[in-house]
């Protein structure tokens, strides 16, 4: 099936990956 | 630790700016909603950075989009 995999979740320590297409 | 400003933002490359607002938003939003910190952080940062920082320093504007996040989370 079609998985939505919003919002992003954040991990503190962890680098942010929810906007790496900008 | 000393506040985020926009100076110190500025001097971060733009997706090191998300990750330095998320490692401040993250534990405010943590001691409210344990479960949920990880997905509420990571919706509001699609929000502008001078809008995250003004919500760092004003827990009622950040209370107000956690509600608004949490709102969407569950439809």
């Amino acid at each position: 099936g079609s998985s939505i995999n919003w919002p992003p979740e954040f991990h503190p320590g962890v680098p942010w990956k929810g906007l790496q297409n900008i | 630790q000393e506040p985020l400003t926009v100076s110190m933002l500025a001097a971060a490359p733009l997706h090191k700016q998300k990750q330095m607002i998320g490692e401040r938003l993250y534990p405010l939003i943590y001691n409210v909603h344990t479960q949920l910190a990880g997905k509420i952080t990571g919706m509001l940062l699609e929000i502008d950075n001078s809008e995250l920082l003004f919500m760092l320093e004003s827990p009622e504007s950040l209370n107000a989009k956690v509600e608004e996040a949490l709102a969407v989370l569950h439809a």
